[in-house]
């Protein structure tokens, strides 16, 4: 999957890519003061050519929002939802919109689900639906975060811990190993990385094509840039 | 191209990948300046006129140099002031019948290489039986490492398949490699330096010419072949063994005074081999015309040997002389055909058509052409077909082109040349066989949009039906599909299933036949036929088709007559950077017939020089509320 940081403080933004074994589940978000965990679970390829490199996807997200009783499961196939004690089974092949104690829930047929709670959180559920026969690639789903202002300063996670914003600076551009991207040195979090200019895509307006957006790009799994190593992450539950 | 030996081209190698007739194909080209001196290199390829380019880059000592598509209006914009300075030249110009040719040069420093790379895409015709690829080569020296490579996958396997080149010795013979199995063919050419050359010591190049590869697909189903992926489908129509239809034909003949000597006597002789060829059961007849209009017979004739062999001397007299009346001898022959079908003269399960040929335009009578043009279409009400043959150079072809779509019928080019005769002849056998008429194509509303046109006026004997379209959902792997037609005998009727079939990948490193090469077959053929539309549509209409043409244009990077490529590339110390424009010519502009190349009068062409911006850093266009994502792509 890759991650983009908005900084709309620097107008600028920051990138990276993460990939494990397919089936890993990652925390993305985690609050302790609010009580919000969301963790994400990868998927891969359907068929991988050998010696190709393995990409992955996030294929079901786990959102816990304790504080409001709600709890989310949310695959490529199905939506569960629970608000205090309430349940209900969404399908993508539906559009749908669910008005709950605390929260609003909107599914956009095959396409997004977009949760709202209230006074606090919003967030974006993208499906990238994937013709089925497709040889190699199978559906697959992206999270955006909205008002990420509204975490508490203590968030974490491998989305989260960037909510709060996060300190850096870039040298003079010099050329790279791809001549349309040149390279920089970053200062983040005391490491000095050496990143690259690029492009990452935001799908949420066009979900076929995506939208560039241009990124300072974090190679080796966010190395340096993420707390920690990415091992520190791996949960072993959804929920 | 070089501009000396000091310049060595290293490699050439053309990769063509053909999945279901749609073609993509990559022309890349090495060259080192060995000089001590900067030196100019050119890159000239020819691409057929029928394919779109889609990219275009120069690597020079690492750096890369990328074509943009842009809106063509806007890339004049950006380089008006350039082409306003009177700095024209083409990046893009006519070669010959079949071709174009792209031509870009560059300076090049001392010791360094660049390797230039074009690509085109293009959906290839079925004609006489046959998909044709050409790849034209010409690298004037010999190379390195040249290789012509195809590779071609066709779900419906592949019939036949024959590969040959216009400069192939005995030598070369054995190098043409073919390799069929059932869905898949591949064809390569990789000569050596040595086999390139004309004799050990000698200069020069025996590689100069055509690269031709034909092949056909089986033919089994009535009702074609339908391919779904991911969420696109085409449907080829071409059923086998289907008897062909009567026709009633009126060829109308233009006997001005420029058709004088040798444009006359070439349509004399087309036209004897034409009766010659025609059925017993096919009617016809002749309307010569220049101010007056003087039909052969007042109504149609049917071909018995009697009548063909009276035609055929009734032709020998035709002389030149007068004014061009297109207007008065297209009404006349609409109608004879009219009264023929009224009068039951005709079997009623016949395509009636007129093949009209002409050299000029209208010089007598109505001579306003959207006048003749709404004159015709009005009397031809849609019921027969219009071909246009336009002989030569001064014709308005623009308008022919119109006439004819406008009628359910296409124009053709006629060039001034020693085998104008089998031209003629060429272009009647394409359409003198017709299968099928009024060819209707339905699939359930609910299931399919964006569909390309899914009526058609006539089947011809060798050429195939294309309808392409999009599936309202991404999930539907099947759907029902039903042609109608008129036969010889009954009606054409024919029910099926589409359904997508799990296949192998063939080609895994692009995933190109699972990839998106249905969505661009589709989204091809929606942009020619938004082309033609656009050509015969009212103003307001044509503003919609316009926008729609472009925006797919753009959306898949198609160099179209609507969008120009826009090549930056470096050029010495006072102008560190220069922009170049490709366009698209429309068949309007092509009036060069001459295999060796434009001429100078030609139009429609710009080259343009301007500072562009290329700064590598992406502008920024963040929001300013912060979106913290994690995604695929």
């Amino acid at each position: 999957p890759h991650f983009i940081i908005g900084l709309p403080d620097k107008n600028d933004a920051l990138c990276f890519n993460i990939d494990d074994k397919p089936g890993t589940i990652f925390n993305l978000v985690k609050d302790p003061l609010t009580g919000t965990v969301v963790n994400g679970q990868t998927i891969g390829d359907k068929k991988v050519e050998p010696g190709s490199k393995i990409n992955t996807y996030f294929g079901r997200f786990g959102i816990v929002l304790q504080k409001f009783g709600i709890r989310l499961m949310v695959s490529t196939q199905e939506i569960l939802v629970s608000e205090r004690g309430k349940q209900a089974k969404l399908f993508w092949s539906e559009s749908a919109t669910i008005k709950g104690h605390n929260m609003d829930l909107q599914v956009t047929e095959d396409r997004s689900l977009s949760v709202t709670v209230k006074n606090s959180v919003k967030f974006v559920i993208i499906l990238h639906k994937v013709w089925k026969m497709h040889p190699y690639h199978q559906d697959y789903l992206g999270f955006y975060t909205l008002d990420s202002h509204l975490f508490s300063p203590k968030v974490h996670g491998l989305l989260g811990q960037f909510y709060n914003g996060v300190q850096f600076e870039v040298s003079e551009l010099f050329p790279g190993e791809n001549e349309e991207k040149p390279d920089a040195i970053m200062f983040v979090k005391g490491h000095q990385l050496v990143v690259t200019r690029g492009w990452q895509r935001d799908f949420r307006k066009d979900v076929k094509n995506g939208e560039n957006v241009p990124c300072w790009f974090i190679h080796n799994n966010g190395t340096g840039i993420i707390d920690g190593e990415l091992s520190d992450y791996i949960v072993s539950g959804l929920f | 191209s070089v501009s000396s030996d000091e310049i060595e081209v290293q490699s050439v190698k053309i990769d063509c990948k053909v999945a279901s007739r749609f073609a993509h194909t990559v022309m890349t080209s090495t060259a080192l300046n060995k000089a001590n001196f900067s030196q100019e290199v050119f890159f000239e390829v020819e691409l057929p006129k029928t394919a779109f380019m889609t990219n275009f880059s120069m690597e020079i000592d690492g750096k890369i140099y990328v074509g943009e598509v842009k809106e063509k209006e806007k890339a004049k914009k950006q380089y008006e002031q350039a082409v306003s300075t009177g700095q024209t030249a083409g990046l893009v110009k006519a070669s010959g019948r079949k071709m174009e040719k792209f031509s870009v040069s560059v300076n090049i420093a001392a010791n360094t290489s660049v390797t230039f790379t074009l690509t085109y895409e293009e959906l290839l015709q079925r004609g006489f039986g046959k998909y044709e690829i050409m790849i034209r080569v010409k690298p004037k020296q010999p190379v390195q490492q040249f290789e012509i490579v195809a590779d071609i996958y066709e779900p419906q396997g592949i019939a036949f398949l024959d590969a040959h080149a216009t400069f192939i010795t005995n030598e070369l013979l054995p190098l043409v490699k073919k390799t069929l199995t059932d869905k898949m063919a591949h064809i390569s050419f990789s000569p050596t330096l040595e086999q390139q050359r004309p004799c050990p010591q000698c200069g020069g190049t025996l590689i100069d010419g055509d690269f031709v590869i034909k092949y056909d697909v089986n033919r089994v189903q009535d009702i074609g072949d339908i391919q779904i992926v991911n969420g696109y489908f085409v449907h080829f129509f071409a059923p086998a063994d289907l008897p062909r239809l009567p026709k009633n034909v009126v060829f109308v003949i233009d006997r001005s005074g420029s058709m004088y000597n040798i444009k006359m006597d070439q349509t004399r002789k087309a036209l004897v081999t034409i009766l010659t060829d025609l059925n017993e059961e096919d009617h016809f007849g002749l309307v010569p015309f220049d101010s007056t209009v003087s039909p052969w017979r007042p109504s149609l004739s049917k071909a018995t040997p009697e009548n063909v062999k009276a035609a055929k001397e009734f032709v020998l007299t035709i002389e030149a002389g007068g004014w061009t009346n297109i207007n008065e001898a297209v009404l006349a022959a609409v109608n004879i055909l009219t009264a023929a079908e009224k009068n039951n003269t005709v079997p009623d399960r016949s395509a009636s058509m007129i093949i009209l040929l002409t050299d000029g335009d209208p010089s007598f009578g109505v001579r306003h052409l959207p006048t003749i043009q709404s004159n015709v279409r009005n009397a031809i009400g849609g019921n027969m077909s219009l071909f246009c043959l336009g002989f030569g150079n001064d014709v308005d072809y623009n308008f022919l082109d119109v006439l004819a779509k406008q009628n359910d019928g296409l124009a053709r080019r006629i060039y001034e040349a020693s085998d104008a005769v089998l031209q003629l002849q060429g272009f009647y056998d394409e359409v003198s066989s017709p299968l099928l008429s009024e060819v209707h194509f339905k699939y359930p509303e609910n299931t399919v949009n964006s569909l390309t046109s899914s009526h058609f006026k006539q089947l011809f004997n060798g050429s195939e039906i294309v309808v392409a379209g999009r599936l309202n959902d991404l999930e539907m792997n099947d759907f029902p599909v039903e042609v109608s037609a008129q036969g010889l005998e009954n009606d054409f009727m024919v029910k099926g299933q589409a359904s997508a079939q799990e296949k192998s990948p063939i080609f895994p490193d692009q995933e190109y036949i699972f990839g998106d090469f249905t969505e661009r077959l589709w989204a091809y053929l929606t942009i020619q036929q938004l082309l033609d539309k656009r050509d015969k549509s009212t103003a307001e209409e044509k503003v919609n088709i316009t926008a729609k043409a472009l925006d797919l244009s753009l959306r898949y990077n198609f160099v179209t007559p609507l969008t120009s490529l826009v090549v930056t590339k470096p050029q010495n110390d006072e102008k560190p950077e220069d922009a170049v424009i490709a366009d698209k010519l429309t068949e309007a502009q092509r009036t060069d017939t001459q295999d060796s190349g434009p001429t100078s009068s030609q139009t429609g062409y710009r080259y343009a020089s301007a500072p562009v911006n290329t700064g590598h850093i992406p502008s920024h266009r963040y929001a300013s509320t912060p979106v913290h994502s994690v995604d695929g792509d």
